[in-house]
């Protein structure tokens, strides 16, 4: 475990914190992607598959733990919560998020590690997860202006995967077994997607003014 | 090959 990755997961974690405090503290969900929410509940639900049958560290375990369940409950306070439901922009979030299911999976199927089922549904765990954040960057294109904790949370979420990518850097010179191509180059795409919110984000933050992407 | 087997990160 390096500094960075260390940073990166507990970047994570405060982007779900945000994204929490702002369904709970607004009791709205309105900007943020169902779809997207939904992909990432399925990226963590298929990558932690050995979270029973491995163990690698309290840490280890008990963030997975909290990222399938925070995942799931976002899911459940966007769908089923009788006040947030109603705040979800249903007709604006119509990414068609199937096709990047779909896209993952087949991707996966010709790119892996080792053709086993764990190594194939963690593949397409690291494919879906860089691609997961597609539906909210349109929604929040589509929905003009951004609350402040929506634009927190998108940055918290690009921080994370960039402090990744350090790690990786940091973990190529260092550790000689280290080979995660498939995890560097997702992680790659998946960070290089966030780079006109970083731009955007980093303008209204200079100028003080609401966070607006350009439709 | 030990660490592609233990995914150990997140």
């Amino acid at each position: 475990m390096n500094i960075f990755r260390f940073a990166g997961d507990m970047t994570h974690l405060i982007s779900i914190l945000v994204l929490l405090l702002k369904i709970y503290a607004t009791k709205s969900c309105s900007g943020i992607s169902l779809k997207t929410q939904e992909l990432y509940a399925l990226v963590f639900l298929t990558r932690y598959l050995d979270l029973f049958t491995g163990f690698i560290s309290i840490y280890n375990t008990v963030m997975k733990l909290i990222f399938i369940a925070s995942s799931l409950a976002i899911v459940w306070c966007m769908r089923v919560h009788p006040i947030v439901r109603r705040s979800y922009d249903k007709d604006l979030d119509t990414f068609r998020h199937y096709f990047l299911v779909a896209a993952s999976f087949i991707l996966a199927l010709l790119l892996y590690e080792k053709f086993a089922f764990k190594e194939i549904f963690w593949a397409f765990s690291i494919y879906l997860e860089a691609i997961a954040i597609l539906p909210q960057l349109v929604l929040l294109q589509r929905s003009g202006n951004v609350d402040n904790l929506t634009g927190h949370y998108v940055f918290f979420l690009g921080a994370y995967r960039a402090l990744y990518i350090l790690n990786w850097i940091y973990r190529y010179f260092t550790d000689i077994h280290f080979s995660r191509w498939i995890a560097c180059v997702s992680g790659l795409v998946q960070t290089a997607l966030y780079a006109d919110f970083f731009y955007y984000y980093y303008i209204s933050w200079r100028n003080n003014a609401k966070l607006k992407l350009p439709a | 090959k030990a660490d592609s087997e233990a995914k150990d990160e997140l």
